[in-house]
């Protein structure tokens, strides 16, 4: 819920939700990826 | 652009930006600068030079609806910190990124002229000015 | 921060006000959202924009392209992409007057708050906390409603004049001879409407060559009246002395511009509550400041009349002033008498110059008759003129309740704006999504509230706005009080770091 509110999605429709969260946690993987081969 | 909390705003998401495009695997450091300054200066022309107007409705009965955002900052006074900052910001990307790319030419060509149109339209000469 | 009162010989009491700062993270945390909001409101208008999501608000047909766009697509960017996703918690249908509890229509949407339906069932008893209701005088029931119905049996309910013909009745004069009465003024003038008020007679008594000095946060009545007069307006910071003087210091000294002529006229113009930051006016120092510069000021009660000082006479009876030191004394009746419409008062030159040269004197049609009684009835009871002492103990309880209020929700942690003894209490909730996300859950507890977004507040001062009223009982209050806690908790919303022990 805090997750929600703090992105201000709690507001977005279902779709602009999943939208939202496959982008962010595809950035995330991508930022621990990179991380992870550069160290 | 002034109120509380807006520049470090501002700067952290330039540094979430660059971070995003550094995890690209295969970009190299040149090009994930040169993408960060591209990106971000066209957000600023975009939203600062070129949508005019406000998002919601105002009660000075459409006298903003014809300027640019810069142009409606601090009501139109020139040289404030907040346009002081949106100028220098860019400036000092574009020296990074010069850095960052080893001053190699092609970058550096295309670096200097999404500066330029950045910085242009900032020059109090060219307030109001179409 | 906490601002004390100002200079000791000025006041007679504590002046406490404070406008905690908003955290730095919580702010760009706000920043944030917004923007993740704003990115998706372009996606939507893209996608508007091709066809590709059905558009539902009015457009221009495409042989009108050509023409000047008669909708402006970007000012109602917000609207459509903000508002319409939390826009539930607004314009919420009540079954009946808007006192301290109140039955509300239960309404769905289908289709993301595009359209709404009502379910058929009421939400009863939903206690009101959103209402200007200060006095508690929104009531069906009891010598107001008793004598308004009374006055609709014989008067009717329409005027269908303007008061300089045939639609000025007796009862709109014995009326105007009890406000002035109230307010310990030598004449004053009523008016159907609080908006035009200030409107309509702010260019009656301003012009060309004079000069207005408005504080930054007056409401939308006064800055429309302002423009509408032709004046000079200068805009000084909220409440603050030293930037009104210096406008005084720089309007006297270097006069009107280009030509440095005098101004004709200074006119200060300041609010008594602003409603939205929940303060109260520095009285004292704006009426020292009048008397040092030699301006006039108009002074608009909408919300502190009858809700402020100690026989309810307003914020000049707050700080104990002399009435006749505030030039045009304005208000309205629609937040403490549970009526509409508005005041001005003053000087008898003064209101028979505007009863021949006001706008609404001359075109708008005059109050209703009901409503005028209702304003006679429940002032005469605010004066204890009907023998009783309910209008003396209302404004005591208001008076307690804000202070126990304001107070309690300090305790729990929440960043509270404004005076203390403010009955308006704007507390803060800074994020997008927790604007929607607390008017929802609290009206989920059965508690109805207004919440308030940007572009009303600046962008990262979002808030809930409780307006305490005489007719809350303790029971309601700690009722209230307590489901704020939960909700408080449930949303993250206690941000202060000057949490008060209890």
């Amino acid at each position: 819920y805090q997750y929600l509110l703090i992105t201000g999605i709690y507001v977005l429709e279902p779709w602009e939700k999943s939208l939202f969260n496959s982008i962010l946690f595809s950035a995330i993987a991508m930022v621990i990826y990179t991380s992870y081969v550069f160290v | 652009m002034n109120s509380r909390g807006m520049w470090l705003s501002y700067v952290l998401g330039i540094g979430l930006l660059h971070i995003i495009l550094l995890s690209i695997p295969f970009a190299s450091v040149p090009v994930v600068w040169t993408l960060t300054n591209l990106i971000h200066n066209l957000c600023m022309y975009l939203l600062l030079h070129t949508v005019k107007g406000t998002p919601f409705e105002t009660p000075d009965q459409g006298k903003a609806r014809l300027l640019t955002h810069w142009e409606q900052m601090d009501y139109g006074v020139q040289f404030t910190a907040s346009r002081k900052f949106l100028t220098i910001t860019p400036i000092v990307l574009y020296i990074l990124t010069s850095f960052y790319t080893k001053y190699d030419r092609a970058h550096f060509v295309v670096n200097t002229v999404s500066l330029l149109t950045v910085l242009i339209p900032k020059l109090p000469q060219l307030h109001g000015v179409r | 921060g906490r601002t004390a009162s100002g200079d000791g010989s000025l006041y007679t009491r504590p002046f406490v006000e404070s406008f905690e700062e908003t955290p730095m993270l919580v702010a760009v945390l706000t920043y944030m959202g917004y923007g993740v909001l704003t990115i998706f409101g372009y996606l939507r208008d893209y996608l508007r924009h091709w066809k590709i999501e059905r558009c539902y608000v009015a457009r221009e047909k495409e042989e009108q392209k050509d023409f000047v766009p008669l909708y402006q697509d970007f000012e109602n960017f917000y609207t459509r992409n903000l508002y319409m996703r939390i826009r539930d918690s607004w314009n919420r249908p009540i079954c009946g007057v808007p006192g301290a509890k109140m039955d509300l229509m239960e309404r769905t949407s289908f289709d993301y708050n595009l359209t709404f339906e009502y379910t058929g069932r009421v939400v009863p008893d939903v206690i009101n906390l959103g209402s200007y209701n200060y006095l508690g005088f929104a009531e069906n029931t009891g010598p107001c409603a008793d004598s308004a119905a009374e006055v609709t049996m014989k008067y009717g309910v329409g005027v269908a004049s303007t008061r300089q013909e045939i639609g000025n009745l007796d009862t709109h004069e014995e009326m105007e001879k009890l406000v002035a009465k109230f307010l310990g003024v030598e004449s004053a003038m009523a008016f159907g409407m609080g908006f035009a008020t200030n409107s309509m007679n702010i260019p009656a008594l301003v012009g060309k060559g004079c000069l207005i000095l408005s504080d930054e946060l007056n409401h939308a009545s006064l800055v429309l009246g302002a423009r509408l007069s032709g004046s000079t307006i200068r805009v000084f910071k909220h409440n603050n002395m030293q930037s009104l003087e210096k406008l005084l210091r720089e309007a006297i000294v270097l006069g009107q511009p280009r030509t440095h002529r005098p101004w004709k006229k200074i006119l200060i113009v300041v609010e008594g509550i602003y409603s939205m930051e929940g303060s109260i006016v520095r009285l004292p120092e704006v009426i020292a400041l009048k008397k040092r510069y030699r301006a006039y000021l108009y002074l608009d009660e909408a919300h502190s009349i009858g809700a402020l000082g100690q026989r309810g006479r307003g914020v000049v009876d707050y700080f104990g002033l002399d009435p006749c030191d505030v030039d045009v004394m304005m208000g309205t009746f629609t937040k403490s008498f549970g009526a509409a419409g508005g005041y001005i008062a003053g000087k008898r030159e003064l209101i028979e110059y505007l009863r021949s040269h006001s706008h609404s004197a001359v075109y708008a049609t005059s109050m209703s008759p009901p409503v005028v009684e209702q304003i006679l009835t429940s002032m005469k009871c605010i004066m204890g003129e009907d023998g009783t002492t309910i209008g003396c103990e209302r404004v005591r309880q208001l008076a307690e309740s804000t202070v126990y209020f304001r107070k309690r929700l300090r305790e729990l942690g929440f960043i509270i704006y404004g005076n203390n003894d403010s009955p308006v209490v704007p507390m803060m909730l800074y994020m997008p999504a927790k604007i929607g996300a607390f008017g929802r859950e609290m009206l989920k507890r059965n508690i109805g509230v207004v919440v308030v977004g940007f572009p009303a507040t600046p962008i990262i001062e979002s808030r809930a706005r409780f307006c305490i009223s005489a007719a809350h009982t303790k029971d309601i209050l700690d009722r209230a009080l307590s489901v704020i806690s939960e909700v408080g908790d449930l949303l993250q919303l206690k941000y202060s770091r000057h949490r008060i022990q209890s």
